[in-house]
Parts: C-alpha cells; structure tokens; sequence
C-alpha cells in the first residue's frame, strides 16, 4: 500500500539556534539530531537530543517538531506540530 | 545470458529540477530522454542531505545511523564497520569497476582513496581542471577575477582552457570505448560536478534563462512556525566573494531579490550544462552500441534549497534538499531493445527549441530511498540481492537496509506488453 512507504531522513545541529556551524557540525559538536519520517501523505520531524559519544539518540529528549500535510501544504511552509488538532497522529508517531 | 553493464550516473546537489519531473523553465533534453525510456521515481528521497554522508549511505546501502557519518571525517570501514559497497560487490562478482570524477566524496570519508582499491579495479579518475573550482577564475563587474559563488565563464579563458565534467565525460567516454571489446561485463559510475557551488559554467547556458524571466521561490520567507534548530543557515555560499560582498545578515538574511534571482538562473544554467554532458554520454553509449546491454541507472546525492522557506543549499530536512531524480533505463525491460542502427539517446541540444519533446516514461510516485540503490542494483543486475540487515549490522560486512525497487521493474519483456508494444 503506497501509504505505508516512508522515507527517512536525518540532519545533525550542533545548538537549537542557528550558529556559524549549523549546517555542517563535525561529529563531537553534534547537540541535536532531526529524524524525519516522509510518508505520500505528511513529513514529520522529531529534533532530539543526540549523543555524539555513544551514537544515541534520545526521543524523549524532544527539542523541535515538525508536521507537514502534503495535500495542504505541499511547500511545507505551515508547521502543525504544535497544533493540539493533530495531537493523536503525533502521539502515535512517537518512537 | 551475458551480464548486464552499469552505468551509475551521480549528479551532485541535483534537485529534481528537471522536465521529465515537470519543471516548465528547466531546459534538460538529454536526461529527459533518458527518462521517456526508464522508470522514473518521482518521490525519493536521501537519507541525509549533505555530500559525504548521503554517497557513503547509498553506496553502502545502510543509513548514517549506520555509517555513523554525518560529517566529512570518518571512514566507514575504520569508523562503524567495514561495510561492502555497490562497486565492490560487483567487483566481487566478476565486473571490471571503474569511478570518473566525483562518485565518493573525496577525502577522510572515503580514505582519501575514492575507496580504492576495495571498490575500483582501476586508481578512480579526478579531472586535472578540478583544482582551479574554487579559485580566482570567475571575471566580476570590475573585470578582475574572483572566487565567486556565480562564475559563468568563456572556456577558452579558464585554466587549462576546460571543465571538469567535460574531462569527466571525455574519460567515461574514453573507458566505454575499451570496455566494448572486454569479454568483462563493466560497472562505470560517472560523478558530475554540477550544479553544486560555485556555479562555474560556460557562460551562453545564461541565454536559456533570461534574468527577466527568472522568479523567485514561491516561499521565499523564513516561515513563523519553523523551529530555529530546524533552520539551515546556508553559511557556504556566504563565503563566496560575490554574496560577502552583499553583507547579508547572519543567520536569517535575507538575500537581496535581484541576485536570488542571479542564483536561482545560475543554478538552472548549471543543469542545462550538466544536461549537455550526460548527453554527449548517453549518445557515445549509443554509437558504441552498448545500450542494449547496459542498465542506466541515474540519480544525485541530494537536492538544494532555492530561496524556499529563506533557505539556500542543502543541510535541511525539507523536500526540497532530500528529494532526488532516480531513474533506470533496463534494456528490453523499461524500453524496447534498440533495433540495427536505431539510437534511443541521440544528443538532444538544449538550445534547440525544436529538440524533441520527450514521451514520459514509466513512472511511479510510491516513496522510496537513495539507500535502496544497493539492492535495486544488484537484483537488475541478476546477482544475489543482499539480505536484509540484522540490527546492529555493524559487524556484517554485506547487507542491506533499504527495499530492492525491482518490483517496479517486475515488467515482464515489453514484447509481451500489447500496450507499449503498440
């Protein structure tokens, strides 16, 4: 079912604001880590907590969040993460 | 049955700003007749969207969670495990292996080796003019010359009087000529430079894109609800003589109307000239009768950012830094065979209105993933198609972590096919 394919993504941050090495943080400088999950219908992107030593993400350490609805928002201009409405598709995406 | 051949074409910060992915002002008719006779993924995506790390995960086939290279400065095989690649694979099972310009990212992230000899059965090739990329070639508006991020340039006047992709060309060229009498079938991956920055490219590809005509993002505004961490602050193309002279403000810009408008003609001159470049490639292919025999496979590392959301470059998250053309032309699969004498990827002269408007091809917008290469590759290429991984897999040197795309390849011969017979 084309619903069910994802594509996943990720981008390390060296900070939560953007600084001279945001778009390209060596490896110990890495702070913050966005797992995007891409789907035919939404993109969804968790900022967590990432541990440059050990490898490990923690998801319950959540920075930033972003929801984008294709249909509607297909430029991914308009952020609903923090919308309450979509409350249930997040929690149910919650690693 | 003899083995098919590869020919992997990388393209590097290549958006799907193409034609054959419905871009209107994108003049590229090499690539999309390459498209009228493949399947074309309209929906796939990196899995990280900066050079090393995207090259290293697909041509690996496991994920930077895996690789453990988000940055420039490891070396899978001695940083996360010592993963076998695409190349390598094929070279293992009989394939004379060969890398033109830019297929790994060059440096630390793969052994300052192109990941010789693992990979190659040759030292991969680098052309000579590439040293001069970030120099002082680019003439500015007080005719002297500059390091800038804008540099359409008279050939004739740049060191060595030529361009890296088009020695990257004339060398694939010159191996698909000594690979047509090996008894080896070959495995050829073919690294294009541009359109990554600095935007140096023969300057009468500007004529395609008349500044007049050029628009600027339809987003081009940091959006409200964009969370700071989320925000790629494009600080490489600030570097750039012609934008440090702008004095843009950090991080957010923006960058003045008139020279987005510069950039994004820039970026899209750039595409044409790649497109040229692959065509001259494709059209030797043909003269070489090599098609019938040979899977195209033709795809880049990541997307860049145009203006949209105030962004530039990669280093994001949004679909217009991960999403990527993936295409694969199969002969006898996705296209007829070439009859005696019939030429499927005739040079298509981007300056000429009339060069042919191409059918669409096959396509598909399921979602799927540069990590997949691997397995699709392997599996049209009729060898064992690695098992998935276990995880962790950082102990095991061969397996795959994304899904083998043959399924959308599963066409029976087209011969049998009454409808794209006809």
């Amino acid at each position: 079912n084309p619903r069910e394919l994802i594509a996943y993504s990720q981008y390390p941050r060296p900070a939560d604001f953007p600084q001279w090495n945001s778009d390209k943080p060596s490896l110990k400088d890495i702070k913050v880590m966005g797992y995007s999950i891409r789907t035919i219908d939404y993109r969804y992107t968790v900022w967590v907590g990432f541990n440059p030593t050990e490898f490990l993400a923690n998801f319950s350490d959540i920075h930033a969040g972003e929801l984008y609805f294709v249909d509607s928002d297909p430029l991914q201009d308009h952020n609903v993460y923090n919308d309450s409405q979509h409350g249930g598709l997040l929690l149910s995406l919650r690693p | 049955t003899d083995a098919l051949n590869i020919l992997l074409i990388i393209v590097d910060d290549l958006r799907p700003s193409l034609g054959c992915y419905g871009d209107k002002l994108v003049r590229s008719p090499n690539i999309d007749q390459l498209a009228s006779h493949s399947i074309v993924f309209e929906n796939a995506f990196a899995q990280q969207a900066v050079c090393a790390p995207s090259r290293v995960s697909f041509l690996t086939g496991r994920r930077p969670d895996t690789t453990r290279l988000y940055d420039f400065n490891s070396y899978w095989r001695v940083h996360s495990g010592n993963f076998s690649t695409i190349p390598q694979y094929f070279k293992e099972n009989g394939y004379v292996t060969m890398s033109v310009g830019k297929v790994f990212h060059p440096g630390i992230s793969s052994n300052h080796s192109d990941d010789y000899p693992y990979s190659w059965s040759f030292p991969p090739y680098h052309p000579s003019s590439e040293k001069y990329e970030n120099t002082k070639t680019c003439k500015g508006q007080d005719g002297k010359l500059h390091a800038n991020l804008l540099c359409p340039v008279d050939v004739a006047d740049v060191p060595e009087g030529t361009l890296p992709d088009k020695q990257s060309t004339e060398e694939a060229i010159r191996l698909l000529e000594k690979m047509k009498t090996s008894v080896s079938p070959f495995f050829l991956a073919v690294g294009y430079h541009k359109p990554h920055i600095p935007f140096r490219y023969p300057k009468e590809f500007q004529k395609l894109y008349p500044l007049e005509n050029m628009t600027l993002a339809p987003d081009p505004h940091v959006p409200d609800s964009l969370p700071p961490v989320a925000y790629n602050p494009w600080m490489d193309i600030r570097e750039r003589e012609d934008v440090q002279a702008l004095n843009i403000s950090v991080p957010y810009g923006p960058i003045p109307v008139d020279f987005q408008r510069k950039i994004r003609q820039s970026y899209f001159a750039s595409v044409s000239y790649l497109d040229t470049q692959v065509g001259h490639l494709l059209s030797a292919l043909d003269d070489l009768r090599l098609a019938h025999n040979t899977i195209i496979a033709f795809t880049s590392d990541h997307g860049w950012a145009l203006g949209e959301h105030g962004e530039w470059a990669k280093y994001s998250n949004f679909d217009v830094t991960t999403r990527v053309p993936l295409m694969f032309y199969v002969p006898g699969k996705t296209a007829l065979l070439p009859a005696a004498g019939e030429k499927l990827f005739p040079y298509q002269d981007p300056f000429d209105p009339a060069s042919e408007l191409m059918g669409a091809g096959r396509r598909t917008e399921d979602l799927v993933e540069l990590v997949s290469l691997f397995p699709t590759l392997a599996g049209l290429a009729g060898m064992p198609v690695p098992p998935w991984c276990p995880i962790p897999s950082f102990h095991v040197e061969l397996c795959r972590e994304g899904h083998n795309l043959q399924r959308y390849l599963q066409l029976h011969d087209l011969e049998e096919d009454p409808y794209l017979f006809g």
